[in-house]
């Protein structure tokens, strides 16, 4: 039975792409059977792959209740498919208000393919719309990457009241499953204050990993590639290992 | 008359909060009479100059049709008032859909105010709903800022694309005004390539300032200041003159 995390955050930039992209990748390494979805419009995610678009846009599934099967992409990794979002998403946020069961269509549509899958990662848009309470809804996880600056510490207050408000309305097994700080660049004071802060709050839900400031994580998206695949040896690879790890033994002693 | 521009970009976290306050600062220093209009749920760029919220929220104003003179607060700056918004402003993104001229919410309101200012900037969240659609409504240029990131390219067709559609369907007088490169940072291949790949496209159009990265941008907004109170003799404070003059030129010639 898969586990379902949503990678959310409505702060742009922090992170989450990055972040749902190569804990797929690690987990799928790790011999787990993944399924990494793009909800966000932008389709940073799958592309960041090297994969495009499925027969079925997500769009059909989440606005006309198509299958969700149809929209699974091959990733060329073993064990990790990728259904890929389009431009076209971007009208669900609208589309779905009149909807039946609107923030359920999701969570509907996965419940077919969750038996053959052992993690399944939702990328959200920077947002708090449909598609991401779409997202909170299906998942039992919340992972939150927070950059390592001021001004992504003043929307975290917003999230874990939108997380709660999911949770009593909508979904009640979701929790905050973990939070990753990104970007951490170890020379400035800033960087340190950030952690600090979050972590005064946050103790026992954030990773101990911090993912360091790294141009290669901003060069692997061009080539289609997980940092793993792109430089292997680098900080940050390692960076992204230790989080996988983290993640899979929190996964697998839940 | 005053000129109103949207600062927008899909993509989050590119620095546009970071380009609509100084730009706002900027200008007001030059002695135009500014106003900042945050339309991002987040609040951002009303925290980022110290200013809390106005007595009227910025909803009231969207949603109920309240007159936007009560949400405007003052910044402490001479020639610079500020509308903040509030957590309640995401809200407004649904309930729009069905309110009578949804798209016009913000320039109706503008209407008013308009006489009393030079230059009124509106910063936009990270998305292509209704909130930045009322932006790009209200305005005549669109502002965009781009990180010096590979990823930042994707969206950069689908914000064309949306500003055609506006152009042809609800604000006939839109046009790309300015595209502002972020983040730049000189020592990687990969800002310059941006850089590079952008200018191919849209030489027309693109501002000759690049904004370097600096830590000072990141740390300014904690101690609700701009770069030129922060740290006015940083490269960054001098990008951000520089690129506040070229704005401030093209305004004038046009
Ligand atoms: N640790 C890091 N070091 C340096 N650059 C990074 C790091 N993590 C991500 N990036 C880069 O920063 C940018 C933002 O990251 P990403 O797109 O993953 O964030 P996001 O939260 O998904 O953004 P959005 O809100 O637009 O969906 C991208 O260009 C990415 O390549
Ligand atoms: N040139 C720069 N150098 C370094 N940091 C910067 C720069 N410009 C902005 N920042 C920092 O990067 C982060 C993202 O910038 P900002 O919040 O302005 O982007 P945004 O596009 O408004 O984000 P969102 O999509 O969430 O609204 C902020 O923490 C900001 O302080
Ligand atoms: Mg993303
Ligand atoms: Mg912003």
């Amino acid at each position: 039975m898969a586990r379902v995390f949503a990678v959310a955050n409505q702060k742009g930039g922090v992170g989450k792409t990055t972040t749902a992209v190569n804990l797929a990748v690690y987990a799928a390494g790790a011999g787990r059977r993944v399924l990494l979805i793009d909800l966000d419009p932008q389709g940073n995610a799958g592309s960041s792959l090297g994969v495009q678009s499925g027969e079925q846009p997500l769009y059909d599934v989440l606005v006309d209740g198509e299958p969700l099967q149809g929209s699974v992409a091959l990733s060329r990794r073993m064990g990790l498919d990728v259904v890929p979002s389009t431009s076209a998403l971007a009208a669900a946020e609208v589309e779905l208000v009149p909807v039946e069961r609107r923030e359920f269509r999701l969570s509907d549509a996965l419940e077919s393919l969750v038996p053959r899958y052992d993690v399944v990662l939702l990328d959200c848009p920077p947002s708090l719309g449909l598609l991401t309470v779409n997202a909170l809804t299906a998942a039992e996880g919340l992972i939150t990457p927070i950059q390592c600056e001021y001004l992504a510490l003043e929307g975290l207050g917003q999230l874990t009241g939108t997380l709660r408000i999911v949770r009593s309305r909508l979904n009640p097994r979701l929790d905050m499953f973990g939070i990753v700080m990104t970007m951490f660049d170890s020379r400035t004071r800033l960087s340190r204050q950030v952690v600090d802060e979050v972590r005064k709050h946050y103790a026992r839900t954030l990773f101990r990993t911090l993912i360091p400031r790294s141009v290669y994580l901003s060069e692997a998206p061009s080539y289609g590639q997980s940092i793993f695949e792109y430089h292997g040896a680098s900080k940050a690879a390692q960076a992204y290992s230790s989080l996988g790890e983290e993640f899979l033994t929190r996964v697998e002693a839940g």
